[in-house]
């Protein structure tokens, strides 16, 4: 068609495969090129800046404007469980929230409930040292729920004002360590509440990512993601999905591996970003 | 599945001797759908995709295979062929010790895989040591002795130690010295965007000139796999890859673009938490389960 007669056809797949590459997965480029196509015509847009405009919209319409991207603090003891697949970064991300929590005056305190992985507890204790937080935890092979019970029970005799609790890395496919995670949330509500579940997402996994918040959010429920390593050249794409098709909001991002590297998530940031 | 939605293709397009432009032009469509949602690169798909286009443009028909058969059969061969043929194994070493490099991105697996490595040569009646050369991560260290101890297997160590090169020089030292058979050097987890970091990866090879260089990458990883083998073979001589976290559901089209970019086979999958869950990597599995 002579409108839309600024880009032809190889320009409209670059666009798809822009969003492609930035992991967004083949259903939700193909949509959002169709409907930049459609209001392009009827706009009567036809250069490449507006088309970029277009684009960005498109893809800030999957973000909720108004999904509570602040995390959630409860009356003390606050607790918040920090979930994910294995290596995505909640150990690390555990002692960046801990530390801006510090920085804002609440006194953190967390639980040390991955018993499994080597060292688990002893990497904690460093970010725990470098954040100002207290740590409890129990020896290696302890149950996980006990662990995070007992610093519930910390965190209120101390009068803290948050508990995060790192929690073992698992694949969402093993059914036991989902099971798992679950009772560690109905034990830490027998006494206390669960005012967030994060996920941690890293940003450099593909669509495997949609299927991992699919799992914790009907293990546990989730309400909020931390998309991590975006200091790499992944864009997180995936986030995209997760935000539109579960309704989950991101609420932070990772940007390094120092304690200051976590930023709150801004979907005109992110989408700016992941367009290039 | 991708051999159901390839039969769909051949009984809605007549069949002649040869396989039709038309019906490769269908098939390559659904090819390319498959692996892109099976995480392989876009760049590594659309050089696939040609390739494929190429054998099967023109291929007799088999009289014992249907058309889909046919054509399942040349992407099957050709997957195959990109991640690296039948299973490949450590490359051999005539004066030891061999030296084994792990590096990739943060929380791929390299820590594990590492001590999985480690088990399994001691398995064979080798003696590798272990070399903890990420002197950066919180407890690596830590998790590097404890993997060891688990696995039977020795590990240099120098808490406090601030140079990487330097440590796995002596840790290399310390296998002539010992008479051991492999050093498996361990390496913090690294962004190729990191120039620093980067650096110091080729400055750790260059201290132990390692025989084999193992890529290791999550089996969940998506596009940006081609932009992380690109950079790495920059830095070092890559000779392998490891995929990690097989156990999961993740299609592992990563596997694709990391052999495609390196030009070098998987060689080990890690399909557990546990020492014992390493296993040499099958191809043809592999190749079914990205077709999905
Ligand atoms: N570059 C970068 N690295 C990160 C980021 N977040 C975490 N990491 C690194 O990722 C690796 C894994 O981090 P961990 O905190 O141990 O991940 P985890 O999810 O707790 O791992 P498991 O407990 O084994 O499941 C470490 O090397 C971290 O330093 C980030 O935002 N950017
Ligand atoms: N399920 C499963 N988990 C794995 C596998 N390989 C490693 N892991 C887990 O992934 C997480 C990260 O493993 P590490 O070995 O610490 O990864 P790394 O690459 O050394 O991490 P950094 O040193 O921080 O870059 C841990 O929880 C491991 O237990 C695997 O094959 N399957
Ligand atoms: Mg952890
Ligand atoms: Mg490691």
């Amino acid at each position: 068609d002579a409108l839309g007669a600024g880009l032809d056809d190889d320009a409209w797949d670059d666009l798809e495969a822009a969003l492609i590459q930035a992991d967004t997965g083949v259903g939700t480029a193909t949509a959002v090129v169709s409907e930049v196509r459609a209001e392009a015509r009827a706009a009567g847009v036809t250069d490449v800046d507006g088309i970029r405009t277009l684009m960005a919209q498109r893809l800030l319409a999957r973000f909720a404007a108004d999904a509570p991207r602040a995390l959630t603090i409860g009356p003390p003891p606050s607790v918040w469980l920090v979930v994910g697949v294995n290596g995505t970064g909640k150990t690390t991300t555990i002692g960046k929230i801990a530390a801006d929590q510090a920085a804002r005056g609440r006194r953190v305190v967390m639980a040390a409930a991955d018993t499994f992985r080597a060292a688990a507890d002893e990497q904690l204790e460093a970010w725990a040292r470098r954040a100002g937080a207290e740590l409890v935890k129990h020896r290696p092979g302890a149950d996980p729920g006990a662990v995070a019970f007992d610093a519930l029970a910390h965190a209120r005799a101390r009068g803290h004002d948050l508990l995060i609790v790192d929690t073992a890395g698992r694949l969402h496919t093993k059914v036991p360590l989902m099971d798992e995670l679950a009772k560690i949330r109905r034990v830490v509500e027998k006494e206390g509440r669960v005012d967030e579940v994060l996920l941690v997402l890293d940003a450099t996994a593909g669509q495997n990512g949609l299927a991992q918040a699919r799992s914790f959010a009907a293990a546990t429920g989730v309400t909020g993601v931390v998309l991590t390593k975006l200091d790499g050249t992944a864009k997180g794409g995936i986030a995209v999905a997760v935000e539109q098709e579960l309704g989950i909001p991101i609420k932070l991002i990772g940007v390094g591996e120092g304690l200051g590297d976590l930023e709150p998530f801004e979907p005109r940031r992110f989408v700016e970003a992941l367009l290039g | 599945s991708l051999s159901s939605r390839f039969d769909d293709i051949f009984t809605r397009l007549r069949n002649r001797g040869r396989l039709s432009d038309k019906q490769v032009d269908e098939v390559l469509r659904e090819i390319r759908l498959a692996l892109l949602e099976a995480d392989v690169s876009l760049r590594v798909v659309k050089a696939f995709v040609a390739d494929v286009r190429e054998r099967a443009q023109g291929a007799e028909i088999h009289k014992s295979l249907s058309p889909a058969q046919q054509v399942i059969k040349i992407v099957n061969e050709a997957l195959i062929g990109v991640l690296g043929g039948e299973a490949k194994g450590l490359v051999p070493v005539d004066a030891p010790p061999r030296v084994i490099l792990m590096a990739g991105l943060q929380g791929s697996g390299k820590t594990t895989a590492a001590a999985k490595l480690a088990k399994h040569l001691r398995g064979k009646g080798r003696r590798p040591l272990l070399a903890a050369c990420d002197l950066r991560r919180p407890a690596a260290t830590s998790q590097l002795q404890l993997l060891g101890e688990q696995a039977g297997v020795p590990v240099h160590a120098e808490p406090g130690a601030t140079d990487a090169p330097a440590v796995a020089r002596r840790a290399l030292e310390e296998a002539h010295a010992e008479n051991l058979t492999d050093v498996i050097v361990d390496t913090s987890g690294r962004m190729h965007v990191d120039p620093e970091l980067m650096a110091e990866l080729g400055a750790v090879a260059r201290a132990v000139e390692p025989h084999e260089t193992l890529l290791v990458c999550d089996a969940m990883t998506g596009q940006d796999a081609v932009n992380v083998a690109e950079a790495f073979l920059e830095e070092v001589e890559v000779t392998g890859v490891v995929l990690t976290k097989l156990d999961g559901d993740a299609r592992g089209g990563a596997a694709l673009s990391m052999s495609y970019v390196t030009g070098c086979p998987v060689k080990f999958a890690g399909v557990g938490e546990k020492l014992d869950d390493l296993e040499p990597f099958h191809p043809d599995r592999m190749a079914s389960r990205i077709l999905g």
